[in-house]
């Protein structure tokens, strides 16, 4: 554990978080993807089915326990406390087209071909175009509301990190796992044009719009 | 496989 590791975890919490308050506190989940909602459900399930095969750590067994938590929780106020308040219209990207791609490329590329490790490595990949839909919605709208980009803004940090982590692992010539490397900064990038905007826009107090 | 890095990554 280094200190980007422990910032980028904490930033995949604060995500999580803010997101969880947006919704309660508005009493409504306008503009969230519940897309992506789910998609990163099925990622935590299939990565945290290790928790009844190996222990690492309590630190990594909590925190497991509360994104598996935390994401059916998410789900459970989208799409039934506040379903009305769903902007399903605006959601429609297809996630077909992110799953099945995930899982031929798990039972092709992986470490072992093992039932745990090829859901492991399906989790990765999957995990790595999760926010897709999301970002589609944003584009769709052509806005996000403030809260929404601190949500993004959040969960594109946690990946940022996690590459810092990885860089100074790497120096400390520990051993590196290049499935998690690659897609992780391929997930990163599918962030920097949104950090472009959060950086030049939401923190100059303006609104997240899309150039028309 | 001891050849493998430990998954304790979240």
């Amino acid at each position: 554990m280094n200190i980007f590791r422990l910032l980028g975890d904490l930033s995949h919490l604060l995500a999580i978080i803010i997101l969880l308050l947006k919704i309660w506190n508005s009493r409504s989940c306008a503009g969230i993807s519940g897309r992506s909602q789910f998609l990163f459900a099925i990622v935590f399930t299939a990565r945290y089915l290790d928790l009844f095969f190996t222990f690492i750590s309590l630190y990594n067994t909590v925190m497991k326990i509360v994104f598996l938590a935390t994401s059916y929780g998410t789900l459970y106020l989208m799409y039934i406390k506040f379903k009305a308040t769903y902007d399903s219209n605006h959601d429609t990207f297809r996630i077909e087209f992110l799953i099945l791609p995930a899982i031929a490329l798990a039972l092709l590329i992986n470490e072992e071909f093992t039932v745990i490790e090829i859901l492991w490595t399906f989790s990765i990949y999957l995990e790595s175009v999760a926010i897709l839909p999301q970002l589609f919605m944003v584009s769709k709208t052509g806005e996000a509301e403030s809260i929404t980009s601190h949500y993004l803004f959040a969960l594109g940090s946690y990946r940022a990190l996690y590459i810092l982590n990885w860089i100074y692992r790497w120096f400390l010539t520990e051993k590196l796992n290049a499935i998690a490397i690659v897609a992780g900064i391929v997930q990163t990038i599918l962030y920097c044009d949104f950090f472009y905007l959060y950086l030049t826009k939401v923190l100059k107090g303006k609104k997240l719009q899309l150039p028309a | 496989d001891d050849d493998l890095p430990k998954k304790d990554e979240l």
